[in-house]
C-alpha cells in the first residue's frame, strides 16, 4: 500500500492545515534549519502509533501540539491523517472494497486520544493490527531519523539484533 | 524463529557484502554472529574493511564512512525485505559529492518499488529527486508546504 | 573556587544572550543554575526561543537549531576566555545555508585573536577561509595534504 | 603562542611524513571521506597528551600508529610534532630566548612512549606543565570533535558544568 497523502493540523509546528501528496519515487524534502522538515516524518511516525513521545523528541505526547508561536495561540488538538492507495489489493479483508484507506490520530490537550479509519472510531489496536496485516508498519530499517544513523555502528553488538529481527 | 533470524540474517548478510562495494566503489565488508550457538540472544559483528585500506575496527572510521556502512546495511535489509515506503531524514549529511552520487543511486533504484521520502540539505540529492517539497516559515513558528521546481531553489 | 564559578558562569551567560539572537538572528537564549545554592554540584540548564517561536524545552529544537544553540555557547565561552586556537571538526554539517553565513562571520571577528582550524565539506565555509588545505588519499589508505586554491577544488 | 607547523609521520593515515603549515586568522581543511582530515585533529589532541585511546577513535593507544594498507607495511612507530611560535612572549621562563618551540611525542608499537620538547627528552609531565603554564592546553570547548556538537544540549545539567570551570 502506498501513502498517497499526508494531513497535518495542529501536530508541532503545522499549526495551519497542510497536505502532502505523495507522488512514486523519490520526494525530496528541502527547507531552513527548524522550519518543520522532521516534524513531518514525526508526524507519521505518530499517526502510524508511535507510543513514546521521547521518540518524537518530546518530554510528553502532550508536546507534539502545537503551543504557540509569536503570532499564534496554542491550539487544543493536533491530529494527523494518512491516506494509502489500495491499488496492489494489499489490504486486508474488511477494506477489499476501498480504494483508500484513511487512518486518523488525534490527541487533545485533556490527554483525551481518538484514532479512526476512515473516518470511523476504531481503537488503536485496530489501527496497529491493520499496520501489521498490511506489512506497512514503521519498521525500524525503513524510517531513519536525523543523527540515528551513526547508533548503528556505535551500538553494541547485542543492541544490532532487532534489525534482523524485524526483517524477519 | 530461530531458523528464521538465522536465514534472515544468512539473506542480508550475502546482500550486505554486494552493497558495501558498491556504495564504496570496492572495499569488502561482512556481518558475523558474535555467538553461533545462541541465535536468541546473539549479537552482531560488523567487520569493515575501505578500499585499498586494512582490515581494522569500526571506530577507526571516519564519519562518512562510518555512516555509509550503516546505510549499507540498512539498505541490504530493505532489499531483503522492502518496506512500501522508507524515510530517511539527514542521512546524506556527512557524506561528500562522490558517496552521495552512489547513495542517490541506490536510492533511485529501490524506489522503483518503494516510495522514499528523504530530507536533505544537499543540493545534489534534490537534483535527482522526482518530486520536491519545500517547506517554509514565512510566519515564524508556522510551517508551510510548498511544491518547489530546482531552478527556484538554486536562484 | 566557588566565586571563580559563579563569576565566569555569569560573564558566560552574558555573553551567551548576545551570542544566540545574533547566530538566530533573533529569539533568546539563557543559562541558568540548576542548583544556585550548590556551586560545586549544580549543573547548567539551558533555556532556548528561537525567533518568533515561543519558550519551550531544548529538545523539540530542530538538529540544526540545536547544532547552533550548541556553537553559541561554545562561542561564549571562547569570547570570555579565548584559546590560542581553536579546531571544529564538521560543526557546520547541519547548517543550512544562512546559518553558515552567520556562523562564519562570527568566526572570523574571533580569528583575528586566535588561530581557527575548521574541518568543513561546505563550499561557504571554504570561499570565506583564509588559507586551504585539502587532505588527499590518491594512494588507497595513505592521507596526503596540498595547498588548494578554491577554484580547483569547485572545478 | 599560535601554532606554526604541525608534522606527522605514522600516526593513524599519514604513513608518509606530511607538515601542515599553519597561518594567521581561519584554516580550512577539504576532503572526501576517510581521507584523513579527523585524523589531524587526532594527531594534535595526541601531540598536546590525550591518554585516553577512545577520545581517539582507537581501542588501545597502538591503534594510533599507520597499521598498514593495500600497498603499504605497518609501520614501527608513531611520531608528532607541533611546533609553536614566542611572538607574543607567553613561553615559560625556561624557553624565553626561543623563536620556536616544538613539542614532539612519539610512540613505538613496543608500547614505549618518548616526549620531546626541541628535540631534547622529556617527561609526559614537562609537557603537560608546559601546556598549562601557556594556556595553550587543548580545553574542552576549543577542540570540537565531529559528531560531538550536539552533546551539549543532550547531557545532563551536571554533565555541562566542565564547560564553565575549563574556562574559570
Ligand atoms: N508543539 C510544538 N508547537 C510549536 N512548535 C513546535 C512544537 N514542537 C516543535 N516545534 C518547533 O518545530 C521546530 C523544529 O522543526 P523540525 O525539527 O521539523 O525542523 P527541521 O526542518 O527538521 O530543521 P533542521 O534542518 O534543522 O533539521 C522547532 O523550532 C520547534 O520549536
Ligand atoms: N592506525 C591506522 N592505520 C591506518 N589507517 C588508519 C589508522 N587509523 C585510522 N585510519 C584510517 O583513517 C581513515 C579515517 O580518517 P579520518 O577520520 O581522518 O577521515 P575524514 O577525512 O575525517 O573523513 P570524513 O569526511 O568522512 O569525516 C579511516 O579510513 C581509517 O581506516
Ligand atoms: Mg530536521
Ligand atoms: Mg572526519
Amino acid at each position: 500500500m502506498k501513502i498517497r497523502r499526508v494531513d497535518i493540523l495542529g501536530f508541532k509546528s503545522f499549526v495551519d492545515r497542510i497536505s502532502l501528496d505523495l507522488q512514486e519515487g523519490v520526494t525530496a524534502i528541502l527547507g531552513p534549519n527548524g522550519c518543520g522538515k522532521s516534524n513531518i516524518v514525526d508526524a507519521i511516525r505518530w499517526v502510524m502509533g508511535e507510543q513514546n513521545a521521547k521518540h518524537l523528541r518530546g518530554r510528553s505526547m502532550e508536546d507534539v501540539i502545537f503551543g504557540g508561536s509569536e503570532t499564534r495561540k496554542p491550539l487544543g488538538m493536533a491530529e494527523v491523517s494518512i491516506v494509502f492507495g489500495n491499488e496492489d489489493g494489499l489490504a486486508p479483508v474488511a477494506f477489499r472494497d476501498y480504494a483508500e484507506i484513511m487512518v486518523t490520530r488525534r490527541l487533545h490537550r485533556s490527554g483525551e486520544s481518538e484514532y479512526l479509519i476512515n473516518k470511523s472510531p476504531c481503537r488503536l489496536l485496530d489501527i496497529t493490527e491493520l499496520f501489521m496485516d498490511t506489512g506497512v508498519g514503521a519498521r525500524a530499517y525503513s524510517v531513519i531519523e536525523q543523527g540515528k544513523i551513526g547508533m548503528i555502528l556505535n551500538a553494541k553488538p547485542e543492541d544490532r539484533r532487532f534489525l534482523i529481527e524485524e526483517a524477519a | 524463529t530461530r531458523k528464521r533470524f538465522r536465514e534472515t540474517f544468512d539473506l542480508v548478510n550475502a546482500r550486505f557484502q554486494e552493497v558495501f562495494p558498491r556504495l564504496f566503489r570496492g572495499g569488502r565488508a561482512e556481518l558475523s554472529l558474535t555467538d553461533e550457538e545462541d541465535l536468541l540472544e546473539t549479537g552482531i559483528e560488523i567487520v569493515v574493511q575501505p578500499p585499498g585500506k586494512k582490515l581494522q575496527s569500526v571506530n577507526l572510521l571516519s564519519g562518512g564512512e562510518k555512516a555509509l556502512t550503516a546505510v549499507a546495511l540498512i539498505f541490504s535489509i530493505f532489499l531483503i525485505k522492502p518496506s512500501p515506503f522508507c524515510l530517511l531524514d539527514e542521512v546524506d549529511a556527512p557524506l561528500d559529492d562522490a558517496n552521495i552520487g552512489r547513495f542517490n543511486e541506490m536510492i533511485h533504484e529501490m524506489a522503483q518499488n518503494s516510495q522514499f521520502i528523504i530530507i536533505t540539505h544537499s543540493k545534489r540529492t534534490m537534483e535527482v529527486a522526482d518530486t520536491l517539497y519545500g517547506v517554509t516559515m514565512e510566519e515564524p513558528g508556522v510551517s508551510k508546504i510548498v511544491s518547489v521546481r530546482l531552478n527556484d531553489y538554486a536562484a
